[in-house]
């Protein structure tokens, strides 16, 4: 069972289409592992994006660098996952 | 094993449990319900689909879920919607005359795999399961499979991408199952499919910005089952074609169906009200069901009363 602990989904709004190429060349740095749930579209479209824990301060600190708006969706994913997981056990019981 | 009667559908549940669940229905409502077994998938699980029929081969309409392993409230929602169909009818006029006139295939889990795969070992699992000869990474994108404008934008052609489109158009087992059964039924008069998230109701084209030919009347009814939705909870939707809506996504199940004749094709985005993504909490999952049933309820609705 993979974990995801530390990891957090970020919401950013891009808010120009050079920011929208930013962030589709970001999608494609594979070291970084980003799960884009809400791909980057158009310009103020809301984007989320899993980042791994091993990877948040540097995708903030690029984001920060490039004065792209951005919050923080999912403090941590495994705290979700571990609910959920309960909450299935609990009905399960 | 939950008895039937008693099956929480405001919990996730394993796919076991689930097609328990599809066994139930089966087995309480055995007039109008029946499991059809349309394939196998990758690594050999049944693709069981629900079919609601009041007898005779009648015209029909197709729903599917779950086509992103991930999406569990699309599942989720599915049973919620066989489990109200089998209750509403016989007592609810409009689903009574519904089910009259057409008949229902509902495919609660259309990537059993991969949804086991979300339960077992990575929750963020989106794609199928298969094997890529060549290629550490698994999986295709079952929604970039499609014989739709197959391998154009929109679409990776990297087999560690979560939106790779595969070796070939249907090369999933999951997707030529479905594309075979419809074919050779050859009365589908409507063709939806449940993903989430973003609270989007579409209808095609997502390959290409160009209008379908009934765009009016697609806009008309999508825009109609919208409100309908919105007005039990307030969950605002967006309705428009795949293409202007999010992005141009070749390959994708709505627009294959429209170009083969089903004219009344839509992809529904579920809820996830802006904090949880892919990771709806299972408190959501009724409110959503009852609300996506009414746009649903409404869309089967137009496509009875507008044979074609």
């Amino acid at each position: 069972q993979e974990t995801f602990v530390g990891d957090q989904v970020l919401e950013i709004i891009p808010s120009n289409e050079e920011q929208i190429t930013t962030l589709m060349q970001l999608e494609a740095e594979e070291h970084l592992q980003l799960d884009f749930w809400k791909s980057p579209t158009i310009p103020r479209q809301r984007v989320h994006v899993r980042v791994p824990f091993s990877n948040v301060q540097t995708v903030k600190v690029f984001l920060e660098s490039q004065g792209i708006a951005y919050s923080i969706m999912v403090e941590d994913v495994q705290v979700l996952l571990d609910q959920e997981r309960e909450e299935m056990l609990l009905n399960q019981r | 094993r939950e008895r039937g009667g008693n099956f929480n559908f405001g919990a996730y549940h394993t796919l076991d449990e689930i097609y328990q669940e599809m066994d139930n229905l089966v087995a309480e409502h055995p007039g109008l319900v029946s499991k059809v077994n349309i394939g196998s998938s990758f690594e050999n699980r049944p693709m069981n689909v629900l079919k609601f029929s009041t007898g005779g081969d009648k015209p029909a309409i197709w729903l599917d879920a779950g086509i992103h392993a991930r999406e569990w409230v699309t599942q989720a929602t599915a049973l919620w919607t066989a489990n109200k169909l089998a209750s509403d009818y016989g007592t609810d006029p409009s689903i009574t005359s519904l089910l009259d006139t057409l008949d229902i295939f509902l495919l609660p889990v259309t990537n059993p795999d991969g949804y086991a795969y979300s339960h077992t070992t990575n929750r963020m699992w989106r794609k199928t399961r298969s094997k890529l000869s060549g290629s550490f990474c698994a999986g295709v994108d079952p929604n970039r499979n499609w014989d739709a404008n197959f391998g154009g934008p929109g679409a990776s052609s990297s087999p560690c991408s979560d939106s790779y489109h595969g070796p070939k158009a249907n090369s999933e087992v999951e997707v030529k199952s479905i594309v075979d059964f419809i074919k050779s039924h050859g009365q589908i008069k409507a063709f939806l499919t449940l993903h989430s998230y973003s609270q989007l109701l579409m209808y095609p084209y997502g390959y290409k910005c160009t209008k379908p030919a009934n765009s009016d009347e697609l806009d008309e009814v999508a825009q109609k089952a919208a409100k309908s939705l919105t007005g039990l909870h307030g969950t605002k939707y967006k309705v428009g074609p795949i293409c202007s809506v999010i992005y141009q996504a070749s390959g994708g199940s709505i627009d294959w169906a429209y170009d083969i004749g089903i004219k009344y094709s839509f992809a529904f985005e579920l809820r996830d009200t802006g904090s949880y993504g892919f990771l709806l909490p299972a408190k959501q999952i009724l409110p959503t069901a009852e609300e996506t049933w009414l746009g649903l309820k409404t869309i089967m609705e137009h496509v009875r009363d507008h044979p074609y």
